[in-house]
């Protein structure tokens, strides 16, 4: 297995978005790209990332492969390499390592690293593929924003879809705050866009902590979506053009 | 434990 990207700042931006939540994870390589998806520990979010082989500067992958990676120990390595430094990865058959090469444009500078891999009991479970009630595409400042605001005043948010407006509510110790957005056109800025697919109106909530981890993929995306249907994990998908995407999923509160 | 048993049952065997 051999993966070049042209800048590693794309790495390092997934492994930042990710590692927070899941600790230790595998990611499977095959002749279509790089993919991992794993639940953080308490089995209340999912992450599902995939960066397609077509993203990649050069990619060759003869044999698939499940590649046992600390996400902490990837963050490392990764901070020795600058934005603008290409990254290879390199595997080779029942080694139990994982190559870093990281080389300046002017290749003056090349540096190695080699981290062990781990052992990880991977469960061969799969995402469904879920026709959602409400889909709502926004900025990803504007969720990151919105959710960061709303922390101030409580654990957890109500997001409410309706025809032409998602509402983001919450309240706590300290007093109450919502943030309305409505459907906004632009077609000559089509990343500072709102849109609003309803086929039913729903209404979840959901722990406001979880949405804080998973906005930390905003710097990879202008514009995120989010899938909702009632009583059903959310979707919140940070599509990368040509590169892939993240999609974190997040169980709703449910009245007992 | 609530939230755990709608991921679980969302994140099924294949």
């Amino acid at each position: 297995f051999e993966a070049k990207w042209d800048h590693a700042s794309t790495l390092k931006k997934v492994i930042d978005a990710v590692k927070d939540l899941i600790g230790d994870t595998s990611w499977d390589c095959t002749n279509t790209g790089m993919s991992l998806q794993s639940m953080d520990s308490s089995h209340v979010a999912l992450v599902h990332v995939l960066l397609k082989s077509e993203g990649f500067e050069s990619y060759r992958c003869d044999r698939n492969v499940s590649m046992g990676i600390s996400l902490n120990s990837m963050a490392k390595v990764l901070k020795c390499a600058g934005n603008d430094d290409s990254v290879t990865l390199r595997h080779e058959s029942e080694s139990s390592v994982v190559n870093f090469a990281f080389e300046s444009h002017k290749e003056e500078r090349v540096s190695e690293f080699e981290l062990k891999l781990m052992n990880i009991d991977t469960e061969h479970l799969g995402i469904p593929e879920t026709e959602y009630d409400s889909i709502i595409k926004m900025p990803s400042a504007d969720l990151r924003r919105t959710c960061a605001d709303l922390s101030q005043f409580g654990d957890s948010v109500t997001i409410s879809c309706a025809k032409s407006d998602v509402r983001f509510e919450t309240s706590g110790d300290i007093g109450t705050g919502n943030v309305r957005l409505s459907a906004r056109g632009s077609s000559d800025k089509p990343e500072t866009e709102i849109a609003i697919e309803m086929i039913n109106p729903v209404s979840l909530t959901f722990a406001l902590k979880y949405l804080n981890f998973f906005t930390k993929a905003a710097p990879l995306s202008d514009t995120v979506k989010l899938c909702m249907s009632n009583n059903h994990p959310l979707c919140v998908e940070f599509p990368m053009p040509e590169v892939g995407y993240i999609r974190y999923y997040l169980a709703p509160k449910i009245d007992e | 434990a609530i939230f755990q048993k709608v991921m679980d049952d969302f994140y099924v065997a294949i």
